[in-house]
């Protein structure tokens, strides 16, 4: 977070924007669903902040090296743990294989402390990790209160039982908090909606229709696509994005030439070495510079740097090759790997650095052309600004969503790459009390974050109404106007699947023109849709509901985004907007229609007088081929003077009925 | 008889705001299937009473099929699993 910030316009230098002018999100309370909290982490100061909100009715629970009387402050304003779920399932007492965990809000492993430092921390200054990523850290709404709800357990690097979370769910919602923050997922396939299976959609559910904002993580199966999670309508859904900032790591070779890998290495250089790459005689010469399966001679590799290939995108390649590079006496590993802008340091501050196919054959053509080759590995600085152009993460999941394919995940794109952050002293990547992590879970709480500051300026706009104004005023380009990337083999341009409407604009969500506004109403329509019966609808709300007899589309949910899995001729969507800027203000569309596809808006000009706040408009889609294709983006935009509401529209023609998603 | 396992019994929006009377008749509820009140509070693992209604509670197959024909039931369900991202 000591650059997150910057990038997404949230300076805290700037005199005029979202978060001056929300007071930081002063009064708003986050609940974070997570491994609990390291109270004693400065990031949860508490200098300067008011008293606790009246509203609040939740409560601080002591237990195992947590207690409520000294750890609970005006910065954490509750903490209760949940067990009882997961104890009854795998027995008691608690079996954390090995690791340290406590019972009670404390955080051994670390994942909690940094997704609540970067929600809601204080300002921190002068962190860095190792030297690298230095400035200060904080949260996106550094003057909002956090309540804790420790639901996962440090097993198996976070175990969290949907019996817990619901209970968590419970308590939340009756506690009072504002923004619920989770950065947590299942697996595919996924549980349907309303299965209690997925707490998460379950709870949820009573959430925001409660008004409580619930954010959560897409998950980290990318870059496939259909492996978003979370993906209930009624939930935001956060991708993960690179942001302006990298690590080069220079490579010197013996011929001078010098490439630029990527690392955390802050050890001390170890000057020109011999460099090897590990060739095996016989008809596969490659196999032996495998990094997961590095078979290496001692008297070859002993002092040297070892160069190895590998197709696996997870760092468990890297991790296991400096394993064996250090256990034959090696002094430094460069590993070709596709690219993923994902570091972690390497044990014992060993220098590790990776580089791209491209670098990684180069060094190679270097090492086979060469009696004697020879590099040097320096040690990593720290790039930030322009040059580097934000990306969506190669981890982060990818739609269409496989529940309900017209409805588009993920919704939103934030920094989850290298995030530092506060964490956990057990964290094993700890230095100094913080950590560099990524994941979605580290792109959650960047928008939950951003969502308080929202609540702040706008405490009576509605879950949806939030998730409206974050979408359509997403970035899906560079300020530089280029567009912006997914990683992936090979990356591409992103589009909708990637990132939803973009990368998070907090201040133009601040000031969005319009919003596609929806309430409890709209997610019964989806629903009914979507097949459930009418008692278990019933039930679910707490009254008698009926879906219509003509069967609804969903796609006229009143989403910020138009998403049409399955266009044959022509397809007539509707929406609804509500003006929440100048009431005398007139919208006019402009559309980018999605290649194969002719699009019309009716009206195409929305005139707003006093009396007029919301306003209907239908977008007819009709195909102009006749064929099965995947899908293709376009967007249709409504502009007054100052706002741009840019909704994401991604199509795909179906003339036959696919046997597999041409996504 | 099978191991229990917790399930999720779903009651959807919650019917009153009172909350010991919610958890009472959760109690009642698991009582008559598991047979004893006495047996249902040793089985019961939560009960879910200020943002929606419903209980978590160790169930055999058998004992969660009987809950999930009861009037005012949604859904019984078993628990499940999810991960840190």
């Amino acid at each position: 977070t000591t650059r997150s910030w910057d990038f997404l316009g949230l300076s805290s230098h700037s005199p005029v924007n979202a978060l001056q002018s929300s007071s930081m999100g002063d009064g708003v309370i986050i609940g974070v669903f997570d491994t609990g909290v390291w109270p004693e982490s400065k990031a949860f100061r508490d200098e300067g902040l008011g008293p606790i909100p009246s509203r609040w009715k939740g409560v601080c629970k002591s237990g195992k090296m947590f207690n409520a009387a000294l750890h609970c402050s005006k910065k954490i304003i509750g903490a209760r743990w949940y067990i009882d779920g997961f104890l009854a399932e795998y027995g008691k007492p608690l079996n954390a294989s090995g690791d340290l965990e406590f019972l009670s809000s404390r955080d051994a492993n670390g994942h909690g402390t940094h997704t609540a430092s970067t929600a809601a921390g204080a300002f921190i200054p002068n962190v860095s990790y190792k030297g690298l990523g230095l400035g200060t850290v904080r949260g996106g709404a550094p003057r909002a209160r956090l309540a804790i709800y420790k639901v996962c357990w440090n097993v198996h690097g976070g175990q969290c039982s949907s019996a817990d979370m619901l209970k968590a769910f419970d308590e939340a919602i009756h506690d009072g908090v504002d923004v619920l923050s989770i950065s947590i997922g299942s697996s595919i396939p996924l549980f349907s909606d309303t299965d209690e299976r997925d707490g998460i959609a379950t709870g949820s559910f009573h959430a925001v229709s409660k008004g409580i904002t619930v954010v959560c993580g897409a998950a980290n199966d990318g870059p496939s696509a259909q492996t978003v999670q979370n993906t209930a309508p009624w939930i935001l859904t956060v991708a993960a994005s690179t942001m302006d900032r990298s690590f080069p790591t220079p490579i010197t070779l013996g011929n001078n030439k010098t490439f630029l890998g990527q690392a955390t290495f802050r050890g001390k250089e170890i000057g020109f070495r011999g460099l090897v790459y590990p060739e095996a005689p016989g008809l596969d010469p490659n196999a032996a510079g495998v990094c997961q399966s590095l078979s290496l001679n001692v008297t070859l590799v002993a002092g040297k740097v070892v160069l190895c290939f590998t197709s696996m995108a997870r760092r468990s390649a890297v991790a296991s090759a400096a394993e064996a590079v250090q256990a034959a006496g090696g002094v430094g590993l460069i590993v070709a790997k596709n690219p993923s802008d994902v570091l972690y340091p390497c044990s014992g501050d060993f220098p590790c650095v990776e580089v791209d196919f491209e670098i990684g054959t180069r060094i190679l053509f270097y090492i086979r052309s060469t009696r004697s080759p020879e590099v040097k590995l320096s040690d990593t600085k720290t790039i930030v600004g322009n040059p580097v152009l934000p990306k969506v993460a190669y981890f982060s999941s990818r739609g269409p969503n496989s529940i309900a394919p017209a409805i588009l995940k993920p919704d939103i794109t934030a920094p989850g790459v290298n995030i530092l952050a506060a964490t956990s002293p057990l964290d094993g990547f700890e230095d100094n009390g913080y950590a560099m992590h990524s994941g979605t879970s580290m792109a959650t709480p960047h928008v939950s974050g951003i969502v308080a500051l929202l609540k702040s300026l706008h405490p009576d706009w509605s879950p949806a109404a939030i998730k409206s104004a974050l979408v359509t005023t997403a970035l899906s380009n560079h300020p530089s106007s280029y567009p912006i990337f997914a990683e992936g083999s090979p990356q591409k341009p992103a589009n909708p699947f990637d990132f939803g409407g973009g990368i998070a604009n907090p201040n133009g969500a601040a000031d969005p023109g319009l919003l596609y506004d929806m309430d409890t109403a709209d997610y019964l329509h989806y629903l009914c849709v979507m097949g459930y019966s009418h008692s278990s609808i019933s039930r679910l709300t707490g009254h008698p509901t009926q879906c219509h007899s003509v069967k609804q589309s969903i796609l006229d949910i009143n989403l910020p985004s138009i998403t049409i899995p399955n266009l044959r001729k022509s397809i007539t969507v509707t929406r609804t907007v509500t003006n929440v800027g100048a009431a005398n203000s007139t919208y006019r569309a402009v559309i980018e229609a999605p290649f194969g596809t002719n699009v019309s808006i009716k009206p195409d000009v929305l005139v707003f007088r006093n009396q007029t706040k919301k306003m209907n408009f239908t977008v007819t889609v009709t195909a102009t081929h006749q064929v099965n294709t995947g899908y293709y983006f376009g967007s249709l935009s409504w502009r007054d003077e100052v706002h741009v509401v840019k909704s994401p529209l991604s199509v795909r023609t179906e003339m036959l009925q696919p046997y597999i998603s041409d996504n | 008889e099978a191991t229990s396992k917790v399930h999720i019994v779903y009651l959807g929006e919650k019917q009153h705001d009172d909350p010991k009377l919610i958890t009472n008749s959760h109690h009642e509820m698991l009582a008559d299937v598991v047979g004893s009140k006495e047996l249902a509070s040793q089985l019961m693992v939560y009960s879910y009473k200020h943002g929606f209604s419903g209980f978590a509670a160790k169930l055999t197959e058998s004992q969660a099929h009987k809950l999930a024909e009861l009037p005012g039931v949604v859904r019984v369900i078993p628990n499940s699993l999810h991960k840190l991202q």
